[in-house]
């Protein structure tokens, strides 16, 4: 198991079991920001972490950073990691960063699907969905980003157990869905939700139900330019940005719908590179070009959030 | 550990909304043939699909016979993801 976080490879795929030691090292190199919280536990009882950077008070306005919601998409994890790092490295010198945690709680969930992360590394790398089983449904498995309350069931979500997309029994069903939403509803006080996927370079935001654009529409429009925009000057990265419905695709019972509806105005999904070549199987060269172009558009979104309370 | 020697990743630029649901069609198979990594969505965004290696000629017969018009993004995935493993090792190590 990796000693101390200076010893693990943030240019490396990991395991389930390194990601969580770096986690433990984590925490405690930077107690006097970060802490580890348990918001759950997954279909096959595996702990469900969250990071929460911060520098005191409590309720804070708050921002939430998902990633690995789709267990294949590695890619997310490894960005996650690098970018929680960041932020312990960046505070007290990025003057926007340090305002912005002077001002707001951070809470990083790296690993938002633990069973189907492991069974990647186990069993089958190409898995993207949980690991639930239950009586009649002849295939494993719930696409945990179809299985929110919003819109849940509808267009662009499966009603076959055995789909890549299918919605489960019912909104909210699955354990690491749940988990969040619990967590985020009882804290009261989310004002960003970012959750990141993997791959085809977009940047995303509600509706994915419908193309009925939401109230704000404008001003996301707007905030999503500006963060490809940055994210771009990295690396040269193009990526595309709108509405997930008229972007990409119609889907039903996403992260971002629920947040959106559930009050959280900067709602975003991320779908971070291939360079249109590799897919899922990214090679681990490109994580850390992929984490510092991201981490410019994360940055840029914060530091709307932070100079637009509501 | 499931093994994916032979399986192809093929891009798929589908003309029309005629060619998408062509290509839904696929995913409703069972057992299902394909894997969509990017789920036929717009004419105007690619369509990238894994197909197992005993369903290939099959798949292509398919895209083929209805004039769509793809290319082969991965060559085997079994390559890429022995490599992958492999620089996860040699990180380890």
């Amino acid at each position: 198991l990796e000693r101390s976080t200076s010893d693990f490879s943030y240019s490396s795929y990991h395991t389930l079991e390194e990601i969580y030691s770096w986690i433990d090292n984590f925490v405690t190199e930077h107690s006097d920001i970060v802490s580890k919280i348990q918001i759950g536990s997954s279909f096959e009882n595996r702990s469900i972490l969250v990071l929460k950077f911060s520098t005191g008070g409590s309720r804070r306005p708050a921002i939430w950073i998902d990633t690995g919601i789709h267990s294949r998409e590695w890619i997310t994890h490894a960005t996650g990691i690098w970018t929680a790092k960041k932020i312990v490295s960046e505070y007290g010198r990025d003057r926007v960063l340090t305002d912005i945690l002077k001002a707001m709680d951070i809470f990083i969930e790296l690993v938002t699907n633990p069973d189907g992360f492991a069974f990647t590394h186990s069993m089958n790398r190409l898995w993207r969905k949980n690991k639930s089983i239950r009586p009649g449904m002849f295939c494993i498995g719930v696409d945990l980003n179809r299985n929110w309350k919003s819109g849940f069931g509808g267009n662009g979500s499966n009603s076959n157990p055995c789909s890549e997309t299918y919605h489960g029994p019912s909104p909210q069903s699955e354990p690491e869905v749940a988990a969040i939403v619990d967590f985020i509803t009882a804290h009261g006080n989310f004002k960003v939700l970012i959750s990141i996927h993997s791959y085809s370079q977009m940047l995303m935001y509600p509706y994915g139900q419908s193309v009925e654009p939401v109230s704000n529409q404008k001003e996301l429009f707007r905030l999503a330019k500006a963060a490809v925009k940055a994210l771009r000057a990295v690396h040269g990265m193009e990526y595309v940005f709108g509405s997930i419905s008229t972007t990409l695709y119609t889907a039903s019972g996403i992260t971002v719908d629920w947040a959106y509806d559930s009050g959280i105005k900067y709602a975003f999904s991320f779908e971070l590179r291939d360079t249109g070549q590799y897919g899922f199987l990214l090679p681990a060269s490109q994580i850390i070009p992929t984490a510092q172009e991201t981490w410019m558009a994360i940055w840029t979104i914060m530091r709307h959030a932070l100079t637009h309370p509501y | 550990q499931v093994n994916f020697t032979g399986d192809q990743v093929l891009r798929i630029l589908a003309k029309d909304e005629t060619q998408l649901s062509l290509l839904r069609d696929l995913e409703g198979l069972k057992p299902p043939k394909v894997d969509f990594w990017r789920a036929p969505a717009r004419p105007s965004l690619p369509v990238d699909m894994r197909v197992p290696f005993s369903e290939l000629t099959d798949v292509k017969d398919y895209l083929e016979s209805h004039d769509f018009a793809y290319s082969v993004m991965i060559k085997d995935v079994q390559v890429l993801l022995d490599e992958e493993r492999e620089t996860m090792a040699k990180s380890r190590r």
